[in-house]
């Protein structure tokens, strides 16, 4: 493994999203892992539509009937894996644009298809395979608790308590050896997240959480990767 | 301290913060000022400015707190500065809680990170 890897280094990262007012952060972490992976099968990085997740979309987990897909109140991004799957594909960003608004008629036109998926799988909550998988793989999707986020300016977060109960979707685009911390002087290997709150959250829109300490704020949980169909770019 | 007529240092070093907390506060007015301009917040009436002025005041406080337990980040006023926590979970984030991996989910290959 390298010590440090950024998939936006590799062009296969769209520029940063904002979700708005409406909590469809699962659908902006799902399309960023197939724009992504899409990336890696075509060479063409495309932005892909959350619009037609949050609009069409209502996959159930096959196990718990009350955790379906449900626009902007809330998702899971294997559920929308799921629904890429079955339904053909995504848009594109700008043939579906983004509302932040659900409730409204599917608009999901088949022959305007720009990203298939082939397979998805979730990845062992080990920090070496999840590092593994994202350099091999592209950029993953994961779930991560968020309390620390709303307070977040810059540096490695490494708070000493935070709970593993994840309530947020993002898209895990790389990783370093060594965080420079401005207060403390402190280096920390950490991972580089993207979130989907604009550019002016954050460093740029991203976060930095630090690795190595044990699953903090849940984000080695629940992760997955996901393999785009391979078409030639048009 | 005296111990047995001898008087000897105290091993407890006092530590005082170098900030009054009170005086950061005070110009919070100004940060607010700067945080509804930098943001382009608008609230529908005075009432509503007054509550979300509040909530500010406490995000503050809360993000003093958090970079004293998170000291290799910086913690402090964002765009999320005028909501509740609550407020914030229930706006911005969405992932569904239930979640639970079903018994069919594909687990991806075990790759070596030897070398």
């Amino acid at each position: 493994l390298p010590t440090d890897f950024d998939w936006r280094e590799h062009g296969a990262v769209t520029p940063v999203k904002n979700q708005g007012l409406c909590g469809s952060c699962w659908s902006f972490s799902a399309t960023g892992a197939l724009e992504g992976a899409h990336f890696l099968a075509t060479k063409e990085l495309v932005s892909l539509s959350e619009q037609q997740l949050i609009d069409c979309d209502h996959t159930c987990d096959p196990q718990d009937a009350k955790s379906c897909d449900s626009g902007c109140r809330g998702g899971l991004m294997n559920n929308a894996f799921e629904y890429t799957l079955k339904t053909g594909g995504l848009m594109k960003e700008q043939d579906y644009p983004y509302t932040g608004r659900d409730r409204s008629v599917c608009k999901f036109d088949k022959t305007m298809i720009a990203a298939k998926v082939s397979n998805f799988s979730v990845v062992s909550a080990d920090e070496d395979q999840i590092a593994a998988n994202l350099v091999q793989n592209g950029p993953l999707a994961i779930a991560i608790n968020a309390l620390w986020m709303q307070t977040y300016i810059g540096g490695v977060s490494c708070p000493y308590v935070c709970s593993k109960n994840q309530d947020h979707g993002v898209l895990l685009v790389g990783f370093g050896s060594a965080g420079y911390a401005p207060l403390r002087l402190e280096d920390k290997p950490y991972w580089i997240i993207k979130n989907s709150w604009g550019s002016m959250w954050g460093e740029k829109g991203y976060y930095k959480i630090c690795r190595g300490s044990q699953n903090i704020c849940g984000v080695d949980t629940m992760v997955s990767t996901v393999a785009a169909v391979h078409t030639t770019p048009q | 301290v005296s111990i047995s007529g001898e008087v000897k240092n105290n091993p407890i070093k006092q530590v005082v913060r170098e900030e009054n907390d009170e005086q950061l506060l005070l110009n919070l007015d100004h940060q607010f000022t700067l945080f509804k301009s930098k943001y382009e917040k608008t609230y529908k009436n005075q009432a509503e400015h007054d509550h979300r002025f509040r909530v500010f005041k406490a995000n503050l406080r809360r993000a003093r707190r958090r970079q004293l337990l998170d000291p290799t980040a910086v913690h402090g006023v964002t765009q999320f500065s005028d909501v509740t926590p609550k407020e914030f979970s229930r706006k911005y984030l969405g992932l569904k809680r239930r979640f639970r991996l079903p018994n069919d989910t594909q687990q991806a290959a075990i790759l070596p990170t030897s070398e």
